[in-house]
């Protein structure tokens, strides 16, 4: 899965997410990718988020919205993709990340698989990672 | 005037070690791509399609090109995009024959009043924007098919293998 947040200068905040799914998957499967809320959000009052992992259990817990509804009273950005993802492992043993903007710009990402690889850019610098401590 | 940003991800699961040089070089390339949209006067929604693009042309990544099969051997994918200042939003699902799905997805979010089209209907829309349709062995990598091959037969262990936790130990 590949996804993507923007906040451009006007303010407003954007998400994508991308797909190819699982291998082997059964014919007309279908995970958390395309499903608002659940594989993602974005809320110009709040900020934006993509998630990847395991589509069933991201959709069970509706991952995106308990990040965007954390933020919205007040947790940051970092804090919300943590407590969602911990939720996510502890009730479903469902593992996977999540890449989240602030409205006001502020980066979180978090993953609770061993790796994901990521890049995010702000005020000319790039910063990468595909692995924890990173 | 906001400081704009981008970040993207290539997804999160145990990445092959024959991949990870890959994959890093992969997310810093749409990471420029998105941002150079950013500090070019474009949107929000333009950056993020930008950067998706260069990822569904990466076969180190499972979305366009590189996307896992199916067990039937086929290229089924599922993008989305949404615009935080209107939410609204476009999606797609089981497209196939697609290079780019997530133009699709922003072709559903600004053509028409629907968020989400899936299978033949996503299709057919598609050609309806002028998106052309590709071969299936364009969007097939030999990952993809050394995948399938290993797992065929036993999704269980696909899904098993692919989202480890990082805490429940391995060899």
């Amino acid at each position: 899965t590949t996804g993507a947040v923007a906040l451009d200068k006007n303010g407003n905040v954007a998400y994508g997410t991308s797909t190819g799914g699982i291998s082997g998957k059964r014919p007309g499967r279908v995970g958390d990718s395309p499903l608002i809320g659940a594989g993602g959000y974005a809320d110009n009052d709040v900020g934006g988020i993509s998630c990847t992992g395991h589509g069933e259990s991201i959709s069970k817990v509706v991952l995106a919205h308990q990040v965007i509804t954390s933020m919205r009273t007040g947790m940051d950005a970092q804090e919300a993709a943590d407590k969602a993802l911990a939720n996510m492992a502890s009730r479903v043993k469902g593992y996977g990340g999540v890449i989240v903007l602030s409205r006001l710009g502020d980066v979180a990402l978090s993953y609770t698989t061993e790796n994901m690889s990521w890049a995010w850019a702000k005020k000319g610098t790039l910063h990468s990672g595909v692995s924890p401590g990173e | 005037m906001t400081e704009p940003v981008i970040i993207v991800h290539g997804g999160a699961w145990t990445l092959p070690k024959d991949i990870v040089d890959g994959s890093r070089a992969g997310t810093k390339a749409a990471a420029k791509a998105g941002y150079k949209k950013l500090t070019s006067g474009g949107t929000a929604i333009d950056a993020v399609e930008a950067a998706l693009r260069v990822l569904e042309d990466d076969p180190c990544f499972d979305s366009g090109t590189g996307s896992p099969l199916t067990a039937e051997g086929k290229v089924e994918m599922d993008a989305v995009i949404m615009d935080g200042q209107t939410l609204n939003s476009g999606a797609v699902a089981c497209v196939h024959n697609i290079k780019h799905p997530i133009e699709v997805a922003r072709k559903v979010m600004e053509k028409t009043t629907h968020t989400l089209l899936v299978g033949e209907g996503a299709n057919q829309f598609a050609k309806e924007m002028g998106i052309e349709s590709v071969p299936l062995d364009s969007l097939v990598s030999e990952r993809a098919k050394s995948d399938l091959a290993l797992y065929k037969g036993n999704y269980g262990d696909t899904v098993k293998n692919a989202f480890k936790s990082r805490d429940s130990g391995h060899d």
